[in-house]
């Protein structure tokens, strides 16, 4: 994904 | 984090409290299928494992918490509890036709190839067919009760705001994450012919039956 790699979504 | 993914949580939250509700009040598990529920169980304890090592924020944390509690607990009341109402003659889905595709293709459809991130696409692949076995209960059955339909709204309703979500976060943030977008348009049209009933029929107080 083009942010960066933290999952911050259930 | 923005309203749509606030709203998308809240009504995964309340879809998996008004399972668990309607199974402990009513001390019956009938018409709901045990096997998507440890579908669910899986798709969380396989999300989640960065619970302890990835702190993001305390809501972030206090949500994977009661989800997997809540499903965990929602799998034992079926399954041990109040076994006796649980109707495996209709919940006949063979889930192992879901979850080794859904494993192969984490393997090969991937952002990252590192275990953490591996068990994170299988998760989001399961999550997308998981609802298929109570789907297929359904249809089986022929009907559901209106507890478990509006279960069923609140649980598509989510990942349906989830879409909204990351149309939002795509115009004002950059985020874009292809796996989690096209496995929750899969997840999301599963339940269009759901939603189209559930509308026709349970929003005008009528029971959901499926046409014969």
């Amino acid at each position: 994904q083009m942010s960066s790699g933290q999952k911050d979504e259930l | 984090m923005n309203i749509f993914r606030l709203v998308g949580d809240l009504s995964h939250l309340l879809a998996i409290f008004v399972l668990l509700l309607k199974i402990w009040k009513s001390r019956s598990c009938a018409g709901v299928s045990g096997k998507s529920q440890i579908l669910f169980a899986l798709v969380f304890i396989t999300r989640y494992l960065d619970l302890f090592t990835n702190f993001i924020s305390v809501y972030n944390s206090l949500m994977k918490v009661i989800f997997i509690a809540s499903t965990v607990a929602t799998v034992y009341l079926m399954y041990i509890k109040f076994k006796a109402t649980y109707d495996s003659n209709h919940d006949t889905f063979r889930i192992e036709f879901l979850v080794v595709p859904v494993g192969g293709l984490a393997f090969l459809v991937n952002h990252d190839f590192t275990p953490l991130e591996i068990l994170w696409t299988f998760s989001i692949y399961l999550e997308s067919v998981a609802i298929l076995p109570q789907l297929f209960m359904i249809s089986k059955t022929g009907e559901a009760e209106t507890i478990t339909s509006h279960y069923l709204f609140a649980l598509g309703s989510y990942r349906a705001l989830y879409l909204l979500n990351w149309i939002y976060r795509y115009y004002f943030e950059g985020y874009f994450d292809l796996i989690a977008v096209v496995a929750g348009c899969v997840q999301t049209i599963l339940y269009c012919d759901f939603f189209y009933l559930y509308i026709t029929k349970v929003m005008w107080g009528k029971k959901l039956s499926l046409p014969a």
